[in-house]
């Protein structure tokens, strides 16, 4: 997985394990 | 694959209990309509929503199972269509207008004042009509979402080790929720020749989808470019990602 690739708002918010929506 | 231990019925339950809240606006659209006021509350509609589908697709059996770079590329491709099936089955029941949140539906006319949007409106609008006509159940639209989500693309990342498991993986599930769309539309009481009529309709009007979303697309690109409205964010991040696949 390319650095580009990890910086992903969409990459980090499928890896965390809590809701996206308490993210945003 | 959890998909492939759950019986159809129990994997549409699953798919039903992953469906996102509704999402609203919170605020007037600012008066007059005017493009950019209009293209500032459908971007920041389409913002919030797609925050909430990401949950949505983590939720659907089997999606995590695939490798994250996979689960990124599918979002990345799928996203508009989903947003835009989610608009269709929210406005069956108001013909002739777009219901984009409870407190954003607009008509023909207020969408007008947007460059170029008239055409996608009115293809919106004609899907829209054809699921009303035909009756478009809630376990056969849950069924329609999930496989637009696992059809978005062929060509997943490279075809060797994990990820060519992860691409055999997506065809499963693919097959899973066709089983699932299959049975909801067995529950309708049609004989088999209806059956495969409706199942005919339904998936076909998937390709209008993506034509609806490629079009989508580039106008909401067309917009950034012209500056009528600041795009942020994940909104500004799936934009461009499906602009980079597209190429």
């Amino acid at each position: 997985t390319s650095l580009k690739e990890k910086h992903k708002i969409l990459h980090r918010l499928l890896q965390n394990s809590t809701s996206p929506v308490d993210l945003a | 694959l959890v998909s492939a231990v759950l019986s159809p019925q129990e994997l549409i339950s699953r798919i039903i209990e992953a469906e996102p809240p509704e999402t609203y606006l919170m605020k007037d659209v600012k008066r007059p309509f005017t493009e950019a006021n209009v293209m500032m509350s459908l971007t920041n509609l389409a913002d919030k929503e797609l925050v909430h589908m990401i949950t949505w697709a983590k939720k659907i059996p089997g999606f995590v199972e695939l490798s994250l770079l996979d689960q990124v590329h599918l979002l990345e491709c799928c996203w508009l269509e989903v947003l835009m099936l989610g608009l269709m089955w929210r406005s069956v029941d108001h013909p002739g207008k777009l219901m984009f949140s409870p407190d954003l539906i607009l008509s023909r006319d207020e969408g007008s004042c947007v460059q170029g949007f008239v055409e996608i409106f009115d293809m919106l609008l004609a899907a829209t009509a054809r699921f009303r006509e035909l009756q478009l159940q809630k376990e056969e639209y849950v069924c329609l979402k999930a496989l637009i989500l696992f059809n978005s693309n062929l060509c997943l990342s490279s075809s060797e080790g994990e990820e060519l498991q992860s691409r055999t993986k997506v065809m499963r599930l693919l097959d899973s929720v066709t089983d699932a769309l299959v049975w909801a539309i067995s529950k309708t009481g049609l004989s088999f020749q209806q059956r495969s009529t409706r199942q005919a309709r339904l998936l076909m009007l998937l390709s209008h989808i993506r034509h609806l979303s490629n079009k989508g697309i580039d106008h909401l690109h067309c917009m950034k470019m012209r500056n009528v409205v600041p795009l942020y964010d994940l909104l500004l991040e799936m934009l461009d990602a499906h602009i980079m696949h597209g190429s």
